[in-house]
């Protein structure tokens, strides 16, 4: 099973086993290309030399020999060195963690923790906003009762004028004021029936 | 640190290499050539040599600046120094995104929990002042009220 | 399959940053 060594991707921005296989790959290229040149420096000096009877096969057929005997070297090599430096340079430790990680340490939450505090703070939110609501008929109902009040005390006001205006014209306890008022115009009305029937 | 191990592991790999492709093989396997040319044999076999490890080096070096792993390395050898008293293994991405953004989003979300903690707190307190008054003002009123009948019923 | 390791790896590095950029503005936007 191939380990796809996420954490080291997420770390390096690439994979290592990418970063190896593009190094096999590049050294690989290099020996290749190496072995022709060899191979083409070889056939110059042949071409150079009169009646040779060595021929380009033969020529090649020893660059596929020490070829074949180098690539065996390398790739057992270079699977050495890959194994190493998987290990040692291109590798997490298990107890490493990541600086973009950190905060999962500084703050391991479950699922149901988390969820959790989203109920909480859903929760919050709907007191806040009955608290605003709440606000909203509280001053609402400020705004009604300054209107109420003022108008009650007009209201109150008027009885103080009238009381006032019994006031400015001597009239002391306008209870006893209206009695004696009544009395006096019952009076009256008895001496003017008096009158009337006098006079008839 | 990461790079040094990195550049002797290279270089060790070099050596190797090379001491695998000795020359004795090199001019066994083109003993034709050799036998015709020994010096020139000589010399192409250093020039091989000495290409390859040259390429191989140049390489290595490119794929240091690519990948920036000199700065990389660096920075990795102190991660893992600043981890060294950790025991256990550490943690890992789970594979299910929503939870891991869990521990991401979880101080912001305790701030913003004590932020309507306080804010909801305030409104309450200001809430109650409120409501005090709105007692107040009912009780004025019924106090009015009271005063306006006791009025009306003496003019009454 | 290595560029899908990549990717993933990638997201893992960076989208908790942007998600929570994301999550404090609408948590700000909240408050305000």
């Amino acid at each position: 099973s191939v380990d796809p060594m996420l954490y080291e991707t997420q770390f390096f921005g690439f994979t290592p086993q990418t970063c190896m296989l593009r190094i096999y790959i590049a050294f690989q290229d290099y020996l290749f290309e190496t072995m022709l040149v060899v191979e083409s420096v070889m056939l110059k000096k042949l071409d150079s030399i009169p009646g040779c009877k060595i021929s380009p096969s033969q020529i090649r057929e020893c660059t596929e020999k020490f070829l074949l005997f180098m690539k065996q070297h390398f790739d057992k090599l270079f699977a050495k060195m890959e194994e190493i430096l998987l290990q040692l340079v291109l590798n997490i430790p298990k107890n490493v963690l990541l600086p973009e990680d950190r905060v999962q340490k500084q703050y391991p939450c479950s699922k149901e923790e988390f969820q959790a505090l989203q109920d909480e703070l859903q929760q919050l939110q709907q007191q806040y906003r009955a608290e605003a609501a709440t606000e909203q008929a509280l001053r609402a109902e400020l705004e009604e009762q300054k209107i109420v009040t003022a108008e009650l005390e007009k209201t109150l006001k008027c009885f103080d004028e009238l009381e006032n205006i019994c006031r400015q014209h001597g009239v002391g306890n306008f209870k006893e004021s209206f009695a004696f008022l009544t009395q006096c115009s019952k009076k009256l009305q008895d001496v003017l029936k008096d009158v009337e029937e006098k006079s008839k | 640190g990461r790079a040094q191990v990195f550049a002797t592991v290279v270089n060790t790999f070099l050596e190797k290499l090379v001491t695998a492709g000795s020359y004795q093989r090199f001019a066994s396997c083109y003993r034709c050539f050799y036998k015709l040319q020994p010096q020139l044999t000589r010399s192409i076999y250093d020039q091989f040599i000495s290409q390859l490890q040259a390429s191989i080096k140049e390489e290595i070096q490119e794929v240091k600046n690519e990948g920036n792993l000199e700065g990389l390395f660096s920075s990795l050898d102190k991660i893992v120094e600043e981890a060294k008293d950790q025991e256990e293994p550490a943690w890992r991405p789970s594979g299910i995104p929503e939870e891991d953004i869990c521990s991401t989003m979880l101080p912001y979300l305790l701030k913003h929990r004590s932020h309507l903690c306080r804010a909801l707190r305030e409104k309450e307190e200001q809430n109650t002042k409120v409501a005090e008054s709105v007692l107040m003002g009912r009780d004025r009123i019924a106090e009015l009220q009271q005063l306006i009948q006791a009025r009306q019923q003496a003019w009454q | 399959f290595d560029e899908l390791i990549v990717e993933i790896a990638t997201r893992r590095k960076q989208w908790p940053k942007k998600i929570l950029v994301h999550a404090i503005q609408t948590m700000k936007a909240e408050q305000e």
